[in-house]
């Protein structure tokens, strides 16, 4: 029981973690995108 | 984008150990206690990469949003450089209503006089254009350069340039003449003035006798200016007399004070316009035609 309740909890995460890495590779694409139109 | 993140690496290898319902005799032997333990390392890893990410992600958030006013402050300033040349085509037109306002023809005056708000002032100016410098007590607050020739104050004006007013002048025979002048004094040197020609003047240096009469410094140049320099062939021998006459109100900084044997009685004025009028019309060939014939016309009538 508990395992399995960790092993939802470490898939809820993982998914959190995707999100949060797509997020960030977007935000650094506009970033970039941007700083090289200030230039 | 490489965050040395591979989350799915030793959950994947639980979650099969875990959906594959049968296990294997290895598995059997580890406990469960231990299993928890790996589940919870792997989940404490995730959570800590998790944070990780959320952390970059906001620091890039603030990143960003300071990077967004950079740019909306380039681009508000840019807009202000816009509506400076709207000033500067303001001004040209104010220039030019100057030209319209004093006579002058649309053709032979298409050109805004004015070289600082003029963006191409090869363009715009046909005219031949010279420069002459003229040393005078900085003190003595008149732009008026002795040149040799009589000139007609139309405007003045402050630039933004220099702390100084500019006069702007015409000669005296326009419109016949085209020839126009700025007189500013210098803004390194206040005791020099930098008369600015443009055109070339299509009559003789002399005045007519009604002038000179007029004048107090007749036949002398203006001891408190002597030139100092021309930069090409402006009208800067001087020896004539030059009358200026003010037509217009100067606006600009201590005209007050300007020198009163400079300044010519209202009666006189008209005289000398009158005088230059019938100058003007006497040159011209026709007229003195159609006057003879007028003047035959009624001779004759009257025999």
């Amino acid at each position: 029981e508990e395992s399995g309740a960790l092993v939802e909890e470490l898939n809820r995460v993982n998914e959190e973690n995707k999100k949060l890495t797509e997020m960030l590779a977007a935000m650094c694409e506009s970033y970039n995108a941007l700083q090289s139109q200030l230039t | 984008l490489d965050l040395n993140i591979n989350p799915s690496h030793n959950t994947i290898k639980v979650l099969k150990r875990e959906s594959s319902g049968k296990l294997a005799d290895s598995d059997v032997k580890v406990p469960v206690k231990q299993e928890t333990g790996a589940l919870l390392e792997e989940l404490n890893r995730i959570s800590a990469e998790n944070k990780k990410l959320t952390e970059m992600l906001t620091v890039l958030c603030e990143r960003y949003s300071s990077l967004q006013n950079q740019y909306m402050e380039l681009v508000s300033r840019n807009s202000g450089s816009d509506a400076t040349a709207a000033t500067s085509k303001k001004r040209k037109a104010e220039c030019e209503d100057y030209a319209t306002m004093i006579g002058f023809s649309g053709k032979a005056e298409s050109s805004c006089s004015d070289e600082d708000s003029c963006k191409k002032p090869k363009d715009c100016i046909k005219a031949k254009i010279s420069r002459a410098y003229v040393r005078t007590n900085p003190s003595d607050n008149s732009l008026i350069v002795r040149d040799g020739y009589q000139w007609r104050k139309y405007g003045q004006k402050v630039t933004r340039d220099n702390p100084s007013p500019r006069a702007y002048f015409k000669c005296s025979f326009a419109p016949s003449c085209p020839v126009k002048k700025k007189v500013q004094r210098s803004a390194e040197d206040p005791s020099i003035l930098v008369a600015t020609y443009e055109g070339e003047h299509n009559h003789e240096q002399h005045s007519p006798p009604a002038l000179s009469s007029l004048s107090p410094n007749n036949g002398t140049s203006n001891p408190r200016s002597a030139p100092v320099s021309s930069s090409s062939s402006a009208p800067a021998k001087s020896s004539p007399p030059t009358v200026t006459l003010e037509l217009m109100k100067p606006t600009g900084l201590g005209n007050d004070t300007q020198n009163p044997t400079q300044q010519v009685d209202e009666p006189a004025i008209q005289q000398i316009l009158v005088q230059q009028m019938a100058a003007s019309l006497t040159r011209d060939p026709n007229f003195t035609a159609a006057l003879a014939s007028a003047i035959s016309g009624k001779v004759l009538d009257h025999k």
